[in-house]
């Protein structure tokens, strides 16, 4: 195949082999291929660069990059691990990593303690739940009263900070979500089992020989 | 005396945190 889907890929900055990411993740390659398919179509939809900007990304999210939204910045910071500002292909193959359903139980309870750890102390403080339970009622247009985000900011930390000092760290957050096993599913994607379904066009733009590896 | 939801439950009901979008059509 060729030398034109090569050029091709080099227009995409940190693109790396999907062989070698699929040896690094629990995706196949045809499945990493099928990825390259989602990130070409996000990464092209304000500025064609081949990266994925913070407006492509809450674009992708919301159909509209103007919105702003504390928890899809949160993951967007998380994706782009080397901060740079744009997420590259590399990054977006190894952060969905993390949400396939056959990666590792701690991997997806550690990914969830950094979202919500905002300020990246390694703890997880009562100020910052209190923000994204403001940040959620904001965006769900739900009122509740001052003293009910408090109490249920009492119940939350009466569970889940054993030592009550106020902070969760993350051996009480693991303990936590043993407990609470539903706070687990934003980090499962079942789709990432059929992205080869749901993107079969990447069979046309393979550069691997034996796609079925 | 009313039911208190867990922080981190509702927390998680958030569009933001919905990657699923990605994948759907």
């Amino acid at each position: 195949m060729g030398c034109f889907q090569s050029k091709g890929r080099r227009q995409f900055p940190g693109y790396e082999d999907p062989v070698f990411l699929a040896s690094q993740t629990a995706f196949t390659v045809s499945e990493v291929e099928a990825l390259f398919e989602l990130f070409k179509s996000i990464s092209s939809s304000v500025i064609d660069d081949g990266l994925i900007n913070k407006e492509e990304f809450q674009l992708a999210l919301f159909k509209t990059g103007k919105k702003e939204n504390l928890f899809a910045n949160r993951i967007f910071n998380l994706f782009d691990v080397k901060q740079k500002g744009v997420i590259d292909f590399g990054d977006f193959v190894r952060a969905l990593n993390v949400f396939h359903p056959n990666a590792p139980h701690e991997d997806k309870v550690d990914f969830c303690f950094k979202l919500y750890d905002l300020d990246g102390t390694g703890f997880i403080e009562r100020k910052e739940v209190k923000q994204m339970l403001i940040a959620l009622l904001s965006e769900s247009e739900m009122r509740l009263a001052d003293e009910v985000v408090e109490s249920i900011l009492d119940k939350t930390f009466q569970e889940a900070d054993a030592n009550q000092d106020g902070k969760i760290d993350k051996t009480e957050w693991e303990n936590f979500v043993s407990h609470n096993p539903s706070l687990m599913k934003i980090m499962t994607l079942p789709y990432l089992r059929d992205i080869t379904t749901t993107f079969p066009s990447f069979v046309f733009h393979s550069e691997v020989e034996d796609i079925a590896t | 005396r009313p039911v208190v939801m867990n922080a981190f439950d509702l927390i998680s009901t958030s569009q933001g945190l919905d990657l699923g979008i990605l994948f759907e059509k």
